[in-house]
């Protein structure tokens, strides 16, 4: 899988596609969505989209993309790469997500969170199909927070199109199933060749899993907090494990509209002076003012 | 010139981690 | 350690090389406050400073491989002596008598005001607001008096210089503005003679006593 887009910069999302099997727009088609990475703090997430004719979900079947969580790397591995060979009737996208995204995206000053994000992408990622011809019939999606919101959203986006929303869909459908294989690849993979710009020190890259929960992947962070800069952006700053250590080990970096301070409070601050000392405390010329300079008193 | 307050006078491994966009 | 950014005029950066302690960072009087204020002293080229320094909230350096609170940009900008001896020249002008000036430039809260006695050509400086008198008996030793009509005569120069410069540099000296950022370019530049007058008597009383400024604004 060619993620060069994504080595050269890691901190936006990359997009990747399989050619679109010609059959794919002449006969209706099943799509199926999933996505990888969704709970590590660390690294991408991948949404992937694997659609093939609905006459030939046997075939499809017959590749053995039975659930995906079952399936070891190198066998994922390698189904991926049949399915690349039978690229006659399967046709398969992802959008990878990176760690800067997710994160800046959650931690803006407008909210965006994980699961408008999530649904975004894979609507994109369905609509991305449509504007290549595919004659998608049916959608087929894994739970991602609540199933009837999400199915509902994405049925009105695509009306003419019959979507179902299931939990383990991934487990139920074989396009999900090897839309998760795609996602799965692409996530390893990002992880594994993972480009750190901040020239990591002693490349320790000993991070376990990347589950929060994972004692190897916490201490990595803790070696790796940095107290002005906070982490490499391999990491999602908006998980709560990433907040946490922040909390404690990171410097408070105060921006302008973090603290709203109470305008008239300034106001009433100010009513303390008396008007004679005020005035006897000549102001700086409004040449000054206006540029915010003031003598310096001292250094 | 940053627009925070980094409330600290302190070594720290800009290099590493700041690129100055123009 | 605490570190400043400052900008500078070019040549000082020479000075600082041609002598290690050739510039100087000295606390002397406002003239226009009476509070301290920190200036530079440039002892090569006997010269001096005023620092102007812009402080807004919320900002900080990366400074090479550190960082810096406060995120204070300092300027160094040339000042006129005579408006720190003049302070000195009024406050021992009520006294009504000549004096020399090494008595006069005495100020147990600022003792570096005697480096201005250092400053070349005093002399033809003090001309523009004192009375002199030389005292033929005792060592030729000049005496000064401060002389508020010729200081008028001075500040009033100073003032049309700052119009010339407040209309070369396009300065708005109309309506208040709230911030530079509505400065448009293309301000109505006739802004008229008064106002340019108004402004710069403003900007030349920050350097002086409000006494002083009342004065100057009436002449």
């Amino acid at each position: 899988m060619d993620l060069s887009e994504l080595e050269r910069d890691n901190t936006g999302r990359c997009r990747l596609n399989s050619p679109v099997p010609a059959v794919c727009r002449k006969q209706p088609c099943a799509l199926g969505v999933d996505e990888a990475g969704r709970g590590p703090v660390l690294g991408p997430m991948v949404y992937a989209i694997c659609y093939c004719p609905l006459s030939r979900l046997a075939d499809l079947e017959a590749l053995k993309v039975a659930d995906s969580k079952t399936l070891s790397e190198s066998e994922r591995d390698r189904l991926f790469a049949r399915m690349k060979e039978d690229g006659d009737f399967v046709g398969w996208a992802l959008d990878v997500l990176s760690p800067n995204l997710i994160s800046t995206s959650m931690l803006g000053r407008v909210k965006y969170n994980l699961n408008s994000l999530s649904h975004d992408t894979a609507a994109g990622l369905v609509q991305y199909a449509l504007d290549q011809g595919v004659k998608v019939a049916q959608v087929f999606v894994d739970t991602v927070g609540m199933p009837e919101t999400y199915q509902q959203r994405l049925q009105q986006r695509f009306p003419g199109i019959e979507v179902t929303v299931k939990a383990k869909a991934d487990s139920l459908y074989p396009v999900v199933s090897a839309a998760s294989i795609c996602a799965k690849v692409a996530r390893d993979q990002a992880v594994k060749n993972w480009k750190f710009v901040e020239k990591l020190q002693d490349s320790d890259t000993d991070y376990g899993s990347g589950y929060p929960n994972d004692p190897k992947t916490k201490a990595w962070l803790r070696r790796h907090v940095e107290p002005v800069f906070g982490f490499p952006q391999f990491v999602r700053f908006s998980w709560r494990t990433a907040q946490s250590i922040l909390e404690k080990e990171a410097e408070d970096v105060v921006w302008d509209d973090s603290v709203a301070e109470d305008q008239e409070g300034v106001g009433r601050i100010t009513a303390y002076f008396d008007e004679g000392l005020r005035s006897r405390t000549r102001l700086p010329h409004r040449y000054f003012q206006e540029r915010g300079l003031a003598p310096a008193a001292t250094l | 010139l940053l627009p925070c307050e980094v409330p600290v006078n302190q070594p720290a491994p800009v290099g590493r981690f700041f690129t100055p966009a123009i | 350690a605490r570190q400043h950014v400052f900008l500078l005029p070019e040549y000082l950066k020479d000075a600082s090389k041609k002598m290690k302690s050739g510039l100087m960072f000295i606390k002397l009087v406002n003239p226009c406050s009476g509070e301290g204020a920190i200036y530079l002293f440039n002892i090569c080229l006997q010269q001096l400073f005023e620092i102007k320094v812009f402080k807004e909230k919320h900002h900080s350096w990366f400074i090479n491989q550190s960082v810096q609170s406060g995120g204070l940009l300092h300027f160094a900008t040339p000042m006129d002596p005579l408006f720190l001896l003049l302070h000195y020249l009024i406050k021992a002008g009520k006294e009504g008598k000549f004096q020399p000036l090494d008595q006069v430039v005495v100020d147990d809260k600022f003792p570096n005001c005697i480096l201005l006695l250092k400053l070349p050509e005093l002399e033809k400086l003090l001309r523009h607001v004192t009375e002199e008198r030389v005292n033929p008996e005792i060592d030729k030793k000049k005496y000064y008096k401060f002389s508020k009509e010729k200081t008028l005569k001075w500040l009033e120069k100073k003032v049309n210089q700052t119009v010339a410069a407040l209309k070369t540099n396009n300065v708005n000296v109309g309506a208040r503005v709230q911030s530079t950022a509505f400065f448009s370019g293309d301000q109505d530049s006739s802004g008229k003679e008064e106002d340019y007058i108004r402004y710069a008597h403003g900007l030349i009383s920050d350097y002086i006593s409000k006494e002083l400024s009342d004065d100057l604004s009436k002449y």
